[in-house]
């Protein structure tokens, strides 16, 4: 064989032994040209003479590349006999050439010895573009970029479509859907590709996070497809939905979930998928509105609530008061007031309070006097009335406008009819001595 | 009382029977007020009228509510909150009680019943029982027949005109100059034994008021010349009316 540059040269020259003087017989010359990686080799015939023969069979050149033959090439230009090369150019896919010179015994022609100079060939590396699939050479067999194919001078490199990502490999493309959040109030997301089939080997996770005192929707539109089983729940690949750590679901099949109500501000969809299939995955409409609080109760029949509405959403309160003559009870503790707010986990944040009847305690003693209740039975509680009465004959009452009978007010307070709480007063009688002097003798 | 009757239980409820300076009476008025003569309290001549009104009151003794003394001490005595004298009143000028009339305020206010009762206090446009002889009661614990008395007497008195009191009084003087003031009358009979006396000091002379059946005080038991020999004098509770309701009536 005969040298060729060591290295990956972009380009040089090949010459037949003893170029440009007559090559010799019986040579057997070799070359294998390689250039930088990410070229292909260009070769051309700049002198070519070599001894004409049918088929080539004495003296030749043989080209190969990317395990190909090329040609057999002989002849001188313009010879009937023979392959001359002429001004062909010999390109290979990839970045290696092989070259043959062969010579048999002898150059004579009817014994006259013909000197056939040999050849001089010049290659240089060309740009191979590695992304054109009909370059594919034998180094190159399977597809270059999973996705896109970019080549430049030298090499190539490759790239996805959005939502994909590179693979160390540098040719494959996997879904990016590992960290996929959303905090938009409403929205939508699907599979990878929806509604095309989804990839294999998927760990999608998507996250909804939205402001406290949401409550998170989810609708499934059609189609939806997810590789499942018949007899064993969802084996291959599964949609699983959880709330606030909370488990919701795993779906599969190709039955959608009906609506799910999250309760939850917070919702993670998780989309696992085997290495097979071919279903077009899922697709969903997420939207969001305050939570709810659950309805309120009352604990009694005095309990008002006022302006009750149908539904209480996150901040929304409600005033809960009590009938006339009953108060607000919290255990033992009288409120003054109440309300409650509807908390963002959907809770009220304090419970229903209870309504007990005002009890306006034992009236007050009236000295020298007595009070009885007027009506059944005889309690201190609203709306009970009593009436005080003095110790007759000896003291005679005094009362104000409002008179001796006194009611139970809403306040717990025994109110005369003009709304006093002052109670009557006990005077001495004088001057009624219940035994007077009596003259009977005259 | 001289030639009076004995009281029984309910008659005149609002008795009291006091020990300040000696035996005294009063009336009630309300359930902690007693009407009494100022002299009970400070008698004329008397040698403690030095004494303060706090001093006194804690000393004097208040019974009420029985005609028995015996038994009006069994039942206990009614402390005394405050005395008030009337300012009229002076007790170094032993010929005039002008302005014969107290105040004591019990601690506690009584409670009412058939032995205990207040008396009314005159209308103060109603002159008409000071007329010449409307008749009245007086009761007391006072002597009776030259020994004090162990329970309550009564005796009925009428009242006498104003001229006539006086001119008894001109008559009868015995040497002594007694003022006779617009705030006294007199009652009682020129003959006979009834009369008050002694210990019956403070006592009110009651009378009936027919309109509304109520037994009013109208004078009380001041002073006198002698027992039972002629007009007993009393301090004529009308005329001071204002004086009492401004003690009363502030202090309610």
């Amino acid at each position: 064989s005969s040298p060729v540059p060591r290295g990956s040269p972009l380009f040089g020259e090949i010459r037949s032994p003893n170029y440009p003087k007559p090559y010799p017989n019986n040579n057997i010359s070799i070359w294998d040209i390689q250039v930088p990686k990410g070229y292909g080799v260009k070769l051309t015939f700049k002198y070519f003479d070599l001894e004409p023969s049918e088929s080539c069979f004495y003296d030749y050149v043989k080209i190969k590349a990317d395990k190909r033959d090329l040609g057999r090439y002989c002849g001188q230009l313009g010879s009937t006999t023979g392959n001359h090369p002429g001004r062909k150019e010999f390109v290979s896919k990839g970045r290696k050439m092989h070259l043959e010179f062969h010579s048999d015994f002898s150059n004579e022609d009817n014994g006259t010895v013909i000197p056939y100079r040999g050849f001089l060939a010049s290659y240089r590396a060309v740009d191979l573009d590695e992304c054109d699939p009909n370059n594919a050479a034998e180094n190159y067999e399977r597809p270059q970029c999973q996705h896109f194919c970019h080549n430049y001078v030298g090499g190539y490199f490759c790239s996805c479509r959005i939502g994909y990502q590179l693979q160390s490999d540098q040719h494959s493309c996997k879904v990016e859907c590992s960290s996929e959040l959303f905090t938009e109030a409403s929205g939508y997301l699907s599979s990878p590709e929806y509604p095309q089939p989804y990839p294999e080997y998927l760990r999608c996770n998507y996250s909804i996070r939205l402001q406290k005192g949401l409550s998170i929707a989810l609708r499934f539109l059609e189609p939806f497809e997810i590789d499942d089983h018949q007899q064993v729940h969802c084996p291959y690949d599964q949609l699983k939905i959880q709330a606030r750590g909370r488990e919701i679901g795993e779906f599969c099949g190709r039955e959608p979930p009906g609506i799910i109500e999250t309760n939850s501000n917070e919702v993670d969809i998780l989309f696992l998928t085997d290495d097979s299939g071919f279903s077009r995955g899922w697709k969903i409409h997420y939207t969001s509105e305050k939570i709810r609080c659950p309805q309120l109760v009352p604990r009694d029949q005095f309990t008002i609530i006022r302006d009750l509405q149908p539904v209480y959403q996150f901040q929304d309160y409600v005033v809960v008061s009590c009938k006339t003559g009953y108060n607000l009870m919290e255990g033992d503790k009288k409120l003054v007031s109440f309300t409650a707010v509807c908390q963002a986990d959907g809770t009220w944040h304090q419970p229903m309070p209870r309504c007990e009847v005002v009890n306006c305690g034992s009236p007050k003693n009236l000295t020298n006097g007595a009070f009885s209740y007027l009506k059944e039975p005889a309690n201190n509680e609203y709306q009970s009335v009593i009436s005080y009465r003095c110790h007759e004959p000896y003291y005679h009452i005094v009362t104000g406008t409002g008179g001796e009978r006194f009611t139970c007010s809403p306040e717990g307070t025994w109110l005369d009819q003009d709304g006093q709480k002052r109670i009557p007063s006990c005077l001495p009688v004088c001057g009624k001595p219940v035994h007077p002097v009596v003259e009977v003798q005259r | 009382i001289l030639g009076g009757k004995a009281a029984r239980r309910g008659n005149f409820p609002w008795q009291a029977l006091t020990g300040i300076n000696g035996r005294g009476g009063g009336a009630l008025l309300g359930d902690r007020w007693i009407l009494t003569a100022a002299h009970t309290i400070f008698p004329k001549g008397g040698v403690q009228n030095n004494v303060s009104l706090e001093q006194l009151a804690e000393e004097a003794d208040i019974f009420l509510g029985h005609t028995n003394v015996d038994e009006l001490h069994k039942m206990g005595n009614h402390p005394v909150r405050r005395i008030f004298i009337h300012p009229d009143f002076n007790p170094n000028d032993e010929h005039n009680f002008n302005g014969d009339i107290a105040l004591l305020e019990l601690k506690n206010p009584v409670t009412l019943g058939p032995t205990l009762l207040p008396i009314c206090l005159p209308d103060a446009t109603n002159t008409s029982f000071y007329a010449h002889g409307h008749m009245g009661y007086v009761s007391g614990f006072g002597v009776d027949k030259n020994r004090i008395s162990s329970s309550l007497k009564y005796v009925s008195l009428p009242a006498v005109a104003q001229e006539k009191c006086q001119s008894w009084l001109d008559s009868n003087k015995k040497g002594i100059p007694m003022v006779f003031s617009e705030n006294m009358f007199c009652a009682g009979f020129l003959e006979g034994k009834k009369d008050t006396c002694q210990g019956d000091s403070g006592s009110v002379f009651t009378v009936l008021d027919r309109e509304s059946g109520r037994w009013v005080a109208t004078g009380i038991v001041s002073w006198g010349i002698g027992c039972g020999t002629g007009y007993g004098f009393y301090t004529k509770i009308l005329n001071y009316l204002d004086w009492i309701n401004g003690i009363v009536k502030e202090d309610r």
